[in-house]
């Protein structure tokens, strides 16, 4: 069980990460448009 | 960019303090995500120990934690830009495009702003002083030219209440300047139409006159001039229009009763010529040389006439 749990944990931290990834490399994105644009 | 809609990071997760030298690990040029996140992974080996499960939760744990800082920091760093850059288009001024240049120069280097570390930015304190220097000219040259280029844009405007006759459709008031009418429209406000007048009395005077019937009272014309002669006046008596400024200029309440007190002023100013001419008259008459020689002229004249 403890290890159910603990791989349970790992997958929902992963997808966690996943989500953050995407949206940091979103924000990126916009970020570099808009630094051009300034440019 | 509604950039709080798509860039919103609060994903209700358990988050701990971040750390602040985050910045200094971002690439010089641009932003780019350098994580190992994105992959996903599915943990559904069982046969892992759960001391290694341990170990890559943690690891897993940092690489999120590392994210977050990065997403906030990144976030953090947009909004400012975007502010920057509303408080810049904001600043835009169709009369001062001839500045716009230099703010541009500073927008080359954004690095400065953002805060980013920038070999460049760090060795050349000096340079950035300079650069600073001049934003702040060219702030101050913003900030005075302004003024100026509103106060010249706005022209000075009179309005003059002229009678006219009801019959009369041409929309000419006589007011001593010679005009070319280069349009006429009809208003919602006013069944009469309004005409449109350019000052033709100098080649380049900026004077123009806005001619239609008041509304209220059809008997009156009303002018509204805009700008200011830049020669003379046709004559003295004429005298300026726009000049008139105070005087000429009537407000609306005096409108209702504006007919009645044009018909009072013009029977006023008849008195006046009569009793100037009467006065004249007598004077001369009273004057024996005058009459002297106006019985030789007349004389002469008879005498002329008679011989031929």
């Amino acid at each position: 069980s403890t290890t159910s749990a603990l791989v349970d944990e790992l997958n929902r931290v992963s997808a966690e990460n996943k989500k953050l990834s995407e949206m940091l490399t979103l924000t990126c994105e916009n970020y570099n448009v808009l630094r051009k644009q300034l440019m | 960019m509604d950039c709080s809609s798509s860039l919103d990071i609060s994903l209700n997760l358990n988050t701990n303090a971040f750390d602040r030298s985050f910045p200094a690990k971002l690439p010089e040029e641009e932003v780019k995500v350098s994580t190992s996140a994105g992959v996903e992974r599915k943990w559904l080996v069982k046969d892992k120990s759960a001391s290694e499960l341990r170990e890559e939760l943690n690891r897993v744990y940092s690489e999120n934690k590392k994210i977050k800082e990065m997403l906030e920091t990144v976030c953090e760093k947009y909004y400012a830009l975007h502010h920057h850059l509303e408080k810049l288009q904001s600043r835009k001024s169709p009369g001062i495009d001839h500045i716009e240049q230099p703010t541009k120069k500073r927008k080359q280097d954004p690095e400065d702003f953002l805060g980013f570390p920038n070999g460049k930015t760090e060795n050349s304190s000096s340079n950035q002083d300079h650069h600073h220097q001049q934003y702040e000219q060219k702030n101050q040259l913003l900030s005075c030219k302004r003024p100026v280029t509103d106060s010249f844009n706005k022209a000075k405007v009179s309005t003059v209440y002229f009678p006219a006759d009801s019959s009369d459709t041409s929309l000419t008031v006589k007011d001593g300047y010679q005009w070319r009418k280069y349009g006429q429209k009809v208003t919602r406000d006013n069944p009469s139409p309004r005409a449109y007048f350019r000052c033709s009395f100098a080649p380049s005077c900026p004077v123009k006159k806005k001619v239609q019937r008041s509304a209220e009272d059809p008997s009156i014309l009303v002018a509204t001039y805009e700008g200011t002669h830049n020669h003379l006046g046709p004559n003295a008596s004429e005298g300026d229009a726009t000049s008139q400024g105070g005087s000429s200029t009537v407000t609306l309440d005096m409108v209702h009763h504006g007919g009645q007190r044009l018909a009072t002023e013009k029977n006023e100013r008849g008195m006046m010529q009569e009793f100037l001419v009467q006065q004249m008259a007598s004077s001369l008459t009273n004057d024996s040389n005058f009459t002297a020689a106006l019985a030789a002229a007349i004389t002469g004249r008879l005498m002329e006439q008679s011989r031929t």
